[in-house]
């Protein structure tokens, strides 16, 4: 399953 | 990558840069609350968590590295450097700060993006980040006096803030499915928190005096 939360902030 | 993001990010490693500096330059840590240095090192061990696990750019683990190696090289500095030590106002310092992080973790496992370990850490992170500047301004409100390496740390800190804010807004206005309610809500109410303390700065800024809250 393809993650969908990606947290591309710091 | 937007401007607005690029300026947060850089106005935070210069907060850091600027904390450093006043540590390694006087020997000293007055005027810095122990407590939120504690509560940032939590913050960013928590919130990298996936350091290991998702690569996004060089540019984003390279700063995980420096966020998260600072906040504990300051942390270790107001323990244990026998100068730095000496200067820590302990007796100013006393916001009970286990208190945020058991209500920020309690926040966490109520409203989180998804039941995993990572993502509970990660909006545990977030709330605790929100929150964790309150002792640094209780501390500061009760010396009264601020220096002015411990003021621009904060007004940088602050900065910081404020452009995530605008990056949020960019980013909800060019990208087609921005939504972050976590992430913005507890950002607001994070960047709030100082408006106090900029109200003050910038009165001192314009008068051009020294930086004086009120009791």
């Amino acid at each position: 399953l393809e993650k969908v939360l990606i947290h591309d902030e710091l | 990558m937007n401007i607005f993001r690029l300026a947060g990010d850089m106005t935070h490693l210069l907060s850091i840069l600027v904390l450093l500096l006043k540590i390694y330059a006087t020997k000293s840590c007055s005027g810095i609350s122990r407590k939120t240095q504690e509560l940032y090192a939590i913050v960013f061990v928590a919130r990298y968590l996936d350091l290991f696990t998702d690569f996004i750019s060089v540019y984003n683990t390279f700063m995980k590295v420096v966020f998260i190696a600072s906040s504990l090289a300051i942390v270790w500095c107001m323990r244990f450097h026998p100068m730095v030590r000496r200067s820590y106002d302990r007796e100013l310092d006393t916001f009970r700060h286990y208190f945020l992080v058991g209500a920020s973790f309690a926040l966490a496992l109520i409203l989180h993006e998804k039941f995993t370990v990572q993502e509970i850490f990660w909006a545990f992170s977030i709330y605790l980040e929100a929150v964790a500047i309150l002792p640094q301004l209780v501390l500061l409100q009760r010396s009264g006096n601020v220096d002015n390496l411990t003021g621009q740390y904060i007004f940088f800190l602050g900065a910081y803030r404020a452009f995530y804010i605008l990056n949020w807004i960019y980013r909800y206005l060019t990208e087609p499915h921005f939504t972050r309610w976590i992430a913005c809500v507890s950002g607001v109410v994070q960047t709030a928190l100082y408006a106090d303390f900029f109200y003050y700065y910038f009165i001192s800024w314009k008068n051009n005096s020294k930086l004086k809250l009120p009791a």
